[in-house]
């Protein structure tokens, strides 16, 4: 399962 | 950050500045669905919440805020200030027909059950579709603006350039996320037809218009 991360993309 | 990824987000920002100054010097919205612009503050909105939680880098939060600005700008000029040019009777797509499945398909598949992470993806799904009533009335009116046509050109390869972007990604970083990804394509497809008649008209320096 991926967790949550930070999206660095727009 | 790769240049495929660099160049997309400036031609990103390239499409909403050519769509505001078009408006604003032409005192004039007409042939630009409103629905659509809409649709994009609403997706500019439901992602960057994240504004209020993270701190990514200064590129990131100011890009952020200039597409929501912008976004919000573009739909205030539509629908407040040059009002009377909006042209309302042919921006007849129904955005509930978007919305709701939409956002359905939002809460049922997600990376992960939270309110964020279901705005973002219920975002990420929006923007894919959000051209569609712009798209619908230039099918409606038979034409478009070339004007127009360089934004919608802007727009489309801004995705074009983000799906090189994940495949450079994938290689070099092994990243990839499905959602986005999905959606990015599904969202390029839609343009190509547009591409098409882009590179066989209005770059040949005619006006775009559609067969009766």
């Amino acid at each position: 399962e991926e967790e949550a991360k930070p999206k660095d993309e727009l | 950050m790769n240049i495929f990824r660099l160049f997309g987000d400036l031609s990103h920002l390239a499409a909403i500045i050519i769509l505001l100054l078009k408006i604003w010097k032409s005192r004039s919205c007409a042939g630009i669905s409103g629905k659509s612009q809409i649709l994009f503050a609403i997706v500019f909105t439901t992602r960057y919440l994240d504004l209020l939680t993270s701190f990514i880098s200064l590129y990131n939060t100011s890009m952020k805020m200039i597409y929501i600005g912008c976004s919000y700008a573009t739909v205030y000029l539509i629908y407040a200030k040059f009002r009377a040019t909006y042209d309302g009777n042919h921006d007849s797509f129904r955005v509930e027909f978007l919305i709701v499945p939409v956002g359905g398909l939002a809460v049922l598949i997600n990376h992960d059950f939270s309110l964020l992470e279901i705005l973002w993806t219920f975002s990420i799904y929006l923007e894919s579709v959000a051209i569609l009533p712009q798209l619908f009335m230039i099918s409606k009116t038979g034409e478009a603006e070339t004007i127009t046509t360089h934004y919608l050109f802007c727009q489309g390869l801004y995705r074009a350039l983000y799906l090189i972007n994940w495949i450079w990604r994938f290689y070099f970083e092994g990243f990839f996320d499905m959602i986005a990804i999905v959606a990015g394509v599904v969202q390029t497809i839609l343009y190509c037809d547009f591409f098409y008649l882009y590179v066989t008209k209005v770059l040949k320096g005619k006006k775009l218009s559609l067969p009766a």
